[in-house]
């Protein structure tokens, strides 16, 4: 299944 | 006294914690959106899901949570976020915002749809934060704690989540003892709070139902980290 929202945000890159 | 190494933990978790912040944009509509219903509940689940962008950012930089197993991590962080939102949302009340916007929050999520069944609870439990006088330190650190709690459901790696998790609750134990000297009970008192926050989330798919007037949807990210169809 196409990757979560919350597992595209927890792997993205911290943004301060 | 808390060691240096508890010093340099304490000052990250702060640090990290108080860079994130709902983005100026969003808080600007507080004052300026109409007072209609409809306008109030899109205007707080769009605060709520800026809110779960900003908890995922302050997850992710948590001492060791990206050693995690993946599917670990998504389960501490579906399963705290209703407690640690509650939480924010205490401090924001209680400490950060202008006390006019305090009323004016108050004022749209008293008009939003919500039954005053949750909404009373939710005030009750944010005043007795408040009576708690609870430092900046302790908010981001309670945080910490309730996002890295290891008895979720679905962790299959708990001891690696009670590893992490231990060190925060040494800092916030010594703190309390530094910072609220006249109250030996303090500590003890913020973690009876964490039950309280228990409650809150078994209830919380119920609150959901009884806010959704006139069948809004919520954002996606909001549907899935609140398991919301």
């Amino acid at each position: 299944d196409e990757l979560s929202l919350l597992k595209k945000l927890l792997l993205s890159p911290a943004n301060v | 006294d808390l060691t240096p190494e508890q010093q340099s933990l304490l000052h990250y978790i702060m640090d990290s914690y108080n860079r994130q912040c709902i983005p100026q944009y969003i808080t600007r509509k507080l004052l300026q959106e109409d007072f209609s219903a409809e306008e109030n509940f899109l205007l707080l689940t769009e605060m709520a899901t800026s809110h779960v962008q900003v908890l995922v950012e302050f997850t992710k930089k948590l001492p060791g949570f990206q050693t995690l197993d993946h599917e670990d991590q998504i389960a501490l962080l579906k399963g705290s976020a209703v407690e640690a939102m509650f939480l924010r949302s205490a401090e924001i009340f209680n400490r950060k915002m202008p006390h006019g916007h305090t009323d004016l929050l108050e004022e749209r999520i008293r008009n939003s749809g919500m039954s005053d069944d949750y909404i009373t609870p939710m005030f009750n439990f944010y005043k007795s934060l408040e009576e708690l006088k609870m430092t900046q330190e302790e908010y981001s650190l309670l945080t910490a704690v309730v996002i890295l709690t290891p008895d979720r459901q679905y962790i299959k790696d708990k001891e690696s989540v009670e590893k992490l998790q231990e060190p925060l609750l040494e800092v916030l134990q010594k703190l309390c003892q530094v910072q609220h000297p006249e109250n030996p009970q303090h500590f003890a008192r913020l973690l009876g709070r964490l039950t309280e926050l228990r409650t809150f989330n078994h209830h919380h798919a119920e609150m959901l139902m009884s806010w959704r007037v006139n069948d809004h949807k919520f954002t996606p990210l909001l549907c899935e980290i609140w398991d919301v169809q």
